[in-house]
């Protein structure tokens, strides 16, 4: 089997996805344990964030060449939402605007669109960052400026 | 890039709820 939980390739599972979408330590936790299974989800277009999902997977084994760079690998693959429901807490969390692309330098995932600063997902999924605190707006036209030059 | 770090503390925008997060604070690493 595969992962901490021993799946078997082709194997049905459930997962639960949360609100955080992108956040660090943003992972789906295997039912009915609700702990991780070291394996990544793919294929999951049309996640929202604020939204915690209940969703079908199946495990797909992977079989060809193991790549310098880690590759391409086991994972879970998207197979249908059970339900979902929207996040009404306030809990906050954290994201990292930086993220390591192998190979190559560090990458700063910001932009700026007219007035808006915006932030991509490893799935290419956009989300604009706000903020309230004009010290937070300064730090991010920093960044942006940085990073455009 | 000239951080090594940037961590954002964020909570969902409710007035843009769904499409952006609201930021409370930011950390960095150079």
């Amino acid at each position: 089997g595969y992962g901490r939980f021993n799946l078997k390739d082709g194997q049905e599972v459930e997962l639960l996805v949360d609100h955080k979408y992108g956040a660090i330590g943003d992972v789906p936790l295997l039912l009915p344990y609700n702990e991780a299974s070291e394996l990544p989800l793919s294929s999951f277009t049309g996640r929202k964030p604020g939204y915690n999902y209940k969703i079908k997977a199946r495990m797909s084994a992977y079989k060809g060449p193991i790549m310098m760079d880690g590759g391409p690998g086991h994972s879970l693959i998207f197979n249908g939402i059970i339900s979902e429901e929207r996040y009404l807490g306030d809990e906050s969390f954290r994201l990292s605007l930086v993220r390591s692309v192998v190979p190559g330098p560090n990458l700063v995932i910001l932009r700026k669109e007219g007035e808006k600063f915006i932030h991509w997902l490893e799935t290419g999924d956009e989300i604009e960052l706000t903020y309230k605190d004009p010290l937070i707006g300064s730090k991010l036209e920093e960044i942006w400026q940085f990073n455009k030059e | 890039s000239k951080w090594r770090s940037i961590t954002a503390t964020v909570t969902h925008d409710q007035e843009n709820f769904g499409r952006a997060y609201l930021i409370a604070d930011l950390n960095f690493m150079e």
